[in-house]
């Protein structure tokens, strides 16, 4: 660890903060929520204290800024330098932390949308959810006529009725002087008449409405919050995405990654691209605002950067989800301040294996405590975090044929087998940096050999991707698959371009150009799939025979349907040591 | 039919800032805002001996392996997300 030159420490121990602003990207109970969380991570193994303060002189103020944001050291747009924060000290911005609002804040693993009134007494949104048996997910206007989106709180609405309304300038806004009320429109800026919320009269690109009809005469104003569909950056940064939308004659109903080399996911905010060439990148996973709220009040607290990779105090991002603070963060911040009175902390060992990576973030049913640790330490970039051997790992997530290659995927790394009998398996790979709009957790995957497509499902949700071109995530409901089916365990690929998808114990037909499945499916995997266990987690074709694997065994079939081997995944098929 | 001779369509975004930087400008704008150029009298005159140095001295500080190149790990390190604060002086 390293302190500042001179060992920059607060000469008290009863430390006070305030948070100046809030992000449009989060609800304010769960910023609040996260940046004491952060502090606790400090609090926890020294005798500071850390208090909330509404207003008045404090020793920490927390700001989301934007570029130039007043203390001369400017902010860079999306990525690259998320963060910075000041050293203890007297002088105005000592101790202060400063949050680039180019960026996506969530808490790391995706958006997390937390719901008003309705009768879910504030639960989050569950994506997907059922309603009217569409599946969604996102919010929705559907089912009302004021505009308002919504969500349900369960999994299906149409069985719970659990709902509650989404983030939204038709229900409140945040901050300014408007009293948190709704926007009304339209309302009058300087003569004009605006329709929507607006950036325009600001330099932050914060975007804001009148809660009055008329601003130039009230004066009345707050800034709106960002709805679940809102892009990042582009030229309409908060701007909801609009589906289906129209890009060089084409008509889209998902995010794509269509027009970009960097196989970045993007939607157009209105419903013509190629007329209005206004868009923004999708939500992606975001940056976990406790993860770096927590190194940055390291800085506030007096240490600088550490270079342990694992450590917190190591200057670069990585999401995990599983954080403890590194021995050397607690060395760090114990020279400074001794070690309190609290009981001293379980140091873990590290992990030899990635951790298990939550598919959702979670929160509690109030919506503002997450009930998850959110990890810490950066890691660099090496290719995974934690590598480990393909023949160790014990069981995948999905597996698949690509190509003349087997695949293995699991939580959010793969695994490739050359098709060469006794070849060495390559990998670890991040599944993120070949493929980045997919999630960690693969379900299943194939190739469509006419056109090299690739499927890949997780959940309910699922994505193309043909060379760099991503499109997605779109629900499997999509291609036909009921709006009861959680996930899709295997595929199986045949001739003619059609694809046999699995799950449970069914399985459907899948036009793959059609991207629908074919009348009279599902159909029971035990007509035609005989003597195979019908709770198979893996189930791909390899070499022109089928396989369906239960752990550790797999059961192989000829294309004549005739089981003609059982065998271990591990050294049978993978061929391991 | 396969797709041949269907190369995907790339466009310019509007609004987008497209980096023209190359990897030596990334690299010396990293090592400046960094602070890894603030040691007295190490001015960078843009001789790749100099970089070579400040570039060990920032694997040194990263954890990375100490090649004083501009190899992959390196270049994946200058365009990780991080914190603002320089890893060097204050």
């Amino acid at each position: 660890f390293q302190t500042f030159q001179g060992d920059l420490k607060w000469d008290h121990t009863d430390l006070t903060y305030r948070v100046v602003n809030y992000s449009p990207d989060l609800d304010t109970s769960i910023t609040d929520d996260a940046f004491a969380r952060a502090f606790k991570v400090w609090s926890n193994v020294t005798p500071l204290t850390f208090t909330k303060r509404q207003s008045g002189e404090v020793d920490i103020l927390i700001q989301f800024g934007t570029g130039e944001h007043g203390d001369g050291y400017p902010f860079d747009g999306k990525d690259g330098l998320l963060a910075h924060a000041f050293p203890p000290g007297k002088d105005t911005y000592s101790g202060d932390a400063h949050f680039d609002d180019d960026e996506f804040w969530t808490l790391g693993t995706g958006i997390v949308v937390k719901s008003y009134g309705g009768n879910s007494d504030g639960a989050t949104c569950h994506f997907p959810f059922v309603f009217e048996g569409q599946a969604y997910s996102t919010c929705t206007t559907d089912g009302r006529t004021d505009g308002v989106p919504w969500c349900a709180t369960t999994a299906s609405f149409d069985q719970d009725k659990r709902y509650g309304f989404c983030p939204s300038e038709l229900l409140f806004t945040y901050g300014g002087n408007g009293g948190g009320e709704k926007c009304v429109f339209p309302f009058v800026f300087l003569g004009k008449s605006y329709d929507a919320c607006t950036t325009e009269g600001r330099q932050d690109g914060y975007r804001w409405c009148a809660t009055t009809a008329n601003f130039d005469q009230d004066k009345k104003y707050g800034f709106c919050p960002n709805r679940d569909t809102a892009v990042i950056g582009g030229n309409s940064q908060g701007e909801p995405c609009v589906f289906p939308f129209t890009f060089l004659g084409q008509r889209y109903s998902a995010c794509t990654s269509e027009g970009r080399q960097d196989g970045r996911l993007w939607c157009a905010t209105t419903s013509n691209y190629d007329v209005d060439k206004k868009w923004g990148l999708c939500p992606d996973k975001g940056y976990s605002l406790f993860l770096v709220a927590a190194h940055e009040f390291g800085h506030s607290l007096g240490l600088e950067h550490s270079s342990v990779r694992e450590a917190l105090m190591y200057p670069m991002y990585t999401y995990e989800a599983d954080f403890h603070l590194h021995p050397d963060d607690v060395a760090g911040i114990q020279f400074l301040y001794g070690k309190g009175s609290a009981p001293e902390p379980t140091v873990p060992s590290w992990p030899t294996q990635s951790p298990d990576v939550p598919e959702e973030p979670t929160t509690e049913a109030d919506g503002s405590t997450t009930t998850e640790d959110y990890g810490s330490a950066a890691t660099g970039s090496t290719p995974v975090d934690h590598p480990t051997d393909a023949c160790s790992a014990g069981w995948y997530n999905a597996v698949a044929e690509i190509k003349t290659e087997l695949y293995l995927f699991k939580d959010g790394q793969y695994w490739r087998k050359p098709s060469a009998g006794a070849a060495r398996i390559q990998g670890p790979l991040r599944i993120r940096d070949t493929w980045p709009a997919l999630p960690d957790l693969i379900d299943a995957a194939f190739q469509d050999p006419l056109t090299k497509k690739l499927f890949f499902f997780s959940g309910r949700r699922f994505w193309t991707y043909r060379g760099t071109r991503a499109l997605g995530p779109r629900s499997i409901e999509k291609l036909g698959i009921g709006g009861d089916v959680q996930k899709v365990t295997g595929a199986l690929r045949r001739k003619n371009g059609k694809v046999l998808l699995f799950s449970g114990e069914q399985f459907w037909r899948l036009d793959v150009k059609a991207e629908r499945v074919d009348r009279g499916y599902p159909r029971h995997t035990d007509s035609l799939f005989a003597g195979v266990p019908l709770d198979a987690q893996n189930i791909f074709l390899y070499k022109g025979k089928y396989y369906f694997c239960r752990d550790p065994f797999c059961w192989r079939m000829t294309p004549q349907y005739q089981v003609d081997k059982v065998g271990y995944l591990k050294y049978d098929v993978l061929q391991c040591p | 039919a396969p797709l041949q001779g269907n190369s995907p369509v790339v466009i310019s975004f509007p609004g987008e800032m497209v980096s023209q930087m190359s990897d030596w400008e990334r690299a010396h704008r990293y090592l400046e805002r960094y602070g890894y150029l603030n040691e007295p009298g190490s001015g960078v005159d843009g001789k790749q001996r100099k970089l070579d140095y400040f570039l060990k001295k920032m694997q040194k500080q990263l954890g990375l392996p100490e090649t004083g190149e501009l190899d992959a790990p390196t270049l994946d390190a200058l365009r990780a997300p991080r914190c603002g604060v320089p890893d060097v002086g204050s």
